[in-house]
């Protein structure tokens, strides 16, 4: 898991 | 940014804009699911709040925006400037049935329990299943446009690439979003029944086709 809860995409 | 994640939001903006035009040109929306449409404005509203609380790349603000606006200028047209064509008798897809379910699972399955996570996790969950209600009338009418069904093309490739885009970033990243990754493949299956029927009937040239 790596960033959990960053979202990067649309 | 990979290319495959870069084709899909590309063949998703090609899928609103088609939708969009289609009402547009013809000054009307039949055969167009309002619900559908609805509900994806409320899946960009709910996941893209985060356009206030951090920046990605200017990229990702511009392309958040646009399909905010879309969506609801989409809303727009069929619900206020061409409402007359609006077809209501075969839009009746149960909404609620979609919604109670999925946000009772964006709050039990989160990334953490705060407003803007479970915000983010509704609008993945509900964008997986919001096209239920065109799909629906489709069945319902026995048969849609051609071009109601480019559409749905679009729409299907975009989750196709999205999958092979996360495919990529497990591979070159490490990267792997849970609750993305198992919505967007539930999501992808709801567009292969709907693949198949579109290859084998609009793309031999019948123009329109029906759904079983």
């Amino acid at each position: 898991w790596q960033r959990r809860g960053f979202h990067d995409e649309l | 940014m990979n290319i495959f994640r870069l084709a899909g939001d590309m063949s998703h903006l090609v899928a609103i804009l088609i939708l969009l035009l289609k009402i547009w040109r013809s000054r009307s929306c039949a055969g167009i699911s309002g619900k559908s449409q609805v509900l994806f404005a409320l899946v960009f509203t709910t996941r893209y709040l985060d356009l206030f609380t951090s920046f990605i790349s200017a990229y990702n603000t511009v392309m958040k925006v646009v399909f905010l606006a879309l969506s609801y200028a989409t809303v727009y047209l069929i619900y206020m400037r061409f409402r007359n064509s609006y077809d209501s008798e075969n839009d009746t897809f149960r909404v609620e049935f979609l919604l109670v379910p999925v946000i009772g699972l964006s709050f039990l399955e989160n990334y953490s329990f705060t407003p803007m996570e479970i915000l983010w996790t509704f609008s993945i969950f509900l964008e997986s299943v919001a096209i239920m209600p065109q799909l629906f009338m489709i069945t319902k009418t026995g048969e849609a446009e051609s071009i109601t069904n480019h559409y749905l093309f679009f729409l299907g490739l975009y989750r196709a690439l999205y999958i092979v885009n996360w495919v990529w970033r497990y591979h070159t990243e490490g990267f792997f979003d849970q609750i993305a990754v198992v919505s967007g493949v539930v999501q992808t299956i709801f567009y292969c029944d709907f693949f198949y029927l579109y290859v084998t009937r609009v793309l031999r040239g019948r123009g329109k086709m029906s759904l079983p």
